[in-house]
């Protein structure tokens, strides 16, 4: 049984994408079997693998919206890196919200990834949900799909605004649709250690899962996962390069804090 | 006749809303009357006025969903500044777009926005639209609203992907809904000069603005602004003040970057 965990936040820009590319790969650079599933129009997970979604003919829009199709069929390996593997995205993702929304009543609309990927997940120890920067369909098929959430966040003021709405979506979800839906942390991504501001919002977040310990909510055991992800330019460029920072630049302060966010992820498997 | 300017892009955490805060700012600083205008559902703009988004009875929400609403109503000054206005939004602004599918059609869903501010906006020189990370119904008031658009960008890869797309609506609405719509410029934010990476990458826009001179494009006067605004931690402190960096901080980078700004863009009043 695979940990499945989406990485989420409906704040754009907040280092997702960067977070999925590169815990994928460092997990995936210690032995373990990694699926990466790209569930955002702007396929900028695609973009980061070298992938030209233009080329894609099987991707997840065809997973979500065609009966016949299986994982199996759409999953990539990622070129040089034996144990990951990705699920792609293409721009028509974006006409997915419409296409189902006859089946949202019912509950169909949203478990269509779960439903999907059960079988194929098997092959893999870790699957990591990289999902667009809102809280519809796609992101709900995001949450429904896996087990445990991970928050990538900037330790900025307006950051702290839309945690409070993300938070109440992941309640909702775990009462209505998918019971065993758990938050494992946050990762603190673009991280400016030496300020007050961020380390104001940092014991902000502490404060918030600290009150929760011992409850029945569902970030009643997450945590700030150590360390934070300073800000690295090679971060930045390894996306046009195609490549995770560990192969682009894996001497940088970008390798070595995805390396031992892995470890701090890895280490907290329930 | 006011400068009317959207500041645009689907790419979430760029700088749209720390751009219209302290771009605004530092217009109404030399004189100029500005009203603001946040069309997005996250209410960063009106929350970085330190307005609370929870206390309003109107808003821009009333204001495109009650015919009787006028934006006389609705519009704030900003305390401590008298040359500022905005007309504030709340987290009910994202029902509007399901709550005005019907109006699509006909066009007037996308024009509320235009008609119910032409009366105001003639009491300012500027008007800021702030619009959410996405091209929905939102943003599309914005660009029917507005006659002028500037894209606030981050000089990295992903970026330049999802201007395409951006261009492609903008070319869209200007043959379609309106047809004085231009682009005005790029502004470079959270700029990190010395690498590689944003010279390729400033290079590319530059580039692109160049070949579309002399044509009927909508960015064919397109430039990229000076300066590129800084990665300046007071930039992302401001809001948490509620203020702008110009009161927060005059003496910042920020501060510095956001009034030379203002400068070059109201230079290049057309
Ligand atoms: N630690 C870092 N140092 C430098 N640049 C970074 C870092 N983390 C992310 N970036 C860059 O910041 C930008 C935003 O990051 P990213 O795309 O991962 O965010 P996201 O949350 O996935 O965005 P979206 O909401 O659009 O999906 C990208 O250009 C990325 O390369
Ligand atoms: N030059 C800068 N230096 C430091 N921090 C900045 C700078 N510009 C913006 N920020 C911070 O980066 C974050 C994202 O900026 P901002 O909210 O303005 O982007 P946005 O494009 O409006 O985002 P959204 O797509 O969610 O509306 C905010 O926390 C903001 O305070
Ligand atoms: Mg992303
Ligand atoms: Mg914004």
């Amino acid at each position: 049984e695979p940990r499945r965990i989406a990485l989420i936040n409906q704040k754009g820009g907040v280092g997702k994408t960067t977070t999925t590319v590169n815990l994928g790969a460092a997990l995936a650079a210690s032995g373990l079997r990694v699926l990466m599933i790209d569930l955002d129009p702007q396929a900028h997970l695609t973009l980061s693998l070298g992938i030209d979604p233009d080329d894609l003919d099987l991707s997840v829009y065809e997973l979500l919206t065609e009966t016949g199709v299986s994982a199996g069929e759409v999953v990539r390996m990622v070129e040089g890196s034996p144990n990951l593997g990705v699920l792609p995205a293409v721009t028509n993702l974006a006409g997915v919200e419409s296409e189902l929304s006859e089946m949202v009543a019912t509950g169909l609309a949203q478990t269509i990834l779960r439903n999907k990927t059960n079988d194929l997940v098997r092959q893999f120890d870790y699957v990591l949900l990289d999902c667009p920067p809102s809280l519809g369909l796609l992101t709900i098929n995001g949450l429904t799909a896996a087990q445990e959430i991970i928050v990538p966040m900037q330790a900025h003021f307006l950051a702290l605004q839309g945690m409070g709405k993300l938070f109440e979506t992941i309640n909702m979800i775990r009462q209505g649709i998918n019971p065993s839906l758990t938050v494992a942390g946050v990762v603190l991504c673009m991280h400016e250690a030496n300020t007050i501001l961020a380390s104001d919002v940092v014991a902000d977040v502490e404060g918030f899962f600290e009150s929760a310990r011992g409850t029945a909510l569902p970030w009643a055991n997450a945590e700030v996962y150590p360390p934070p992800i300073r800000r690295n330019i090679k971060l930045a460029e390894a996306p046009s390069f195609g490549q995770s920072v560990l192969t682009y630049a894996p001497d940088s302060n970008g390798a070595k804090d995805y390396a031992r966010l892995a470890r701090s992820v890895a280490k907290a498997a329930v």
